[in-house]
């Protein structure tokens, strides 16, 4: 699965998701990517979300919107509520994966639970960042 | 930071031992390819929702990611796409499920998030409102990898031989586990 969640000058937060779902998948499937606030999600007062993972477990952990909830209700920071949802509930849940996530200050967070995840990103300075595993 | 970009390319039990240099240098050029085209849109200007959906054309269009031509295979050994998008400022949301001849899904569901009353569009009917947008439609064999075809066939055998032997061995081995992600 794929995914970007992008800031812009004006302070629009956008984030999308694509993917092909599980190999082997049957009687038509459909994981978290295309399910609003479970696998993508998008709220310029708090933060842009992207999931990849196991799409069940995200799905019933509604994990982006969940991360956005707690900035917004708590008072969280991004790295606060991605921890939170990812390593403490997904995680309990039994589910696998992880989340790119921007918020509104432009701060940066990857999290996730597996041995590694597929991810890059750029700030407004230009630099760089590109990793795979843990 | 006044603006910035994020993008992830799957998780799972990714290990350096189990990929090659050539492999994993292939990986980081392609997502660094990636990055650099949101980033320009963004340092331009432009907005992050250009900025999410070019992103993202770059990844739906190479075979290295489960999106776009590098889908997996389903079941019936085709390839069936899910997107979605969704905007910030106003809560505006697009997806897509299940559509097998849309080049990059992400563009249809932008498509039903800016031109439809609806949020979630899926199988035939996702496909002819792409048609109706103008939208570029692809024979499904545009989404065959090989790879990714002998990935089902090897889930395929082993659910098989788990399904001989003990069914509750599939959670543990980690290709069929791996199966699962997106």
């Amino acid at each position: 699965t794929v995914g970007c969640v992008a800031l812009d000058k004006n302070g629009n937060i956008t984030a999308g998701t694509s993917t092909g779902g599980m190999t082997n998948k049957r009687w038509n499937r459909i994981g978290d990517s295309p399910i609003i606030g479970a696998g993508t999600y998008a709220n310029n007062a708090t933060c842009g979300v992207s999931s990849t993972g196991w799409g069940e477990y995200f799905i019933r952990g509604m994990v982006a919107h969940d991360i956005s909830a707690l900035i917004d209700y708590k008072g969280s920071t991004l790295k606060e509520a991605s921890k939170e949802v990812i390593q403490n509930k997904l995680t309990k849940l039994g589910g696998t994966g992880g989340i790119v996530a921007i918020d509104k200050f432009g701060n940066i967070v990857y999290e996730f639970n597996t041995a590694g995840m597929y991810r890059a990103s750029m700030n407004d300075k230009g630099e760089l960042d590109v990793k795979i595993y843990k | 930071n006044e603006f910035a970009i994020v993008i992830h390319g799957g998780a799972g039990t990714i290990l350096k031992k189990n990929m090659t240099p050539e492999k994993e240098k292939a990986y980081q050029d392609k997502l660094e390819e990636a990055i650099k085209v949101g980033y320009n849109i963004l340092n331009n200007g432009g907005s992050s929702l250009d900025a999410v959906e070019k992103t993202i054309h770059v990844m739906e269009n190479s075979p290295l990611f489960n999106a776009g031509k590098g889908a997996v295979f389903t079941h019936d050994e085709t390839n069936e796409l899910d997107a979605s998008i969704m905007t910030g400022n106003d809560l505006n949301a697009g997806a897509v499920a299940g559509v097998k001849n849309v080049k990059n899904p992400i563009s249809l569901a932008r498509k039903i998030m800016e031109e439809s009353p609806h949020v979630l569009l899926s199988g035939n009917g996702a496909s002819v409102f792409a048609k109706e947008q103008g939208l570029e439609i692809v024979e499904p064999s545009y989404f065959y990898t090989e790879s990714r075809f002998k990935s089902l066939q090897r889930v395929k055998e082993k659910m098989k031989a788990e399904l001989d032997h003990n069914a509750k061995t599939a959670f543990y081995d980690s290709e069929i586990k791996n199966s699962k992600f997106g």
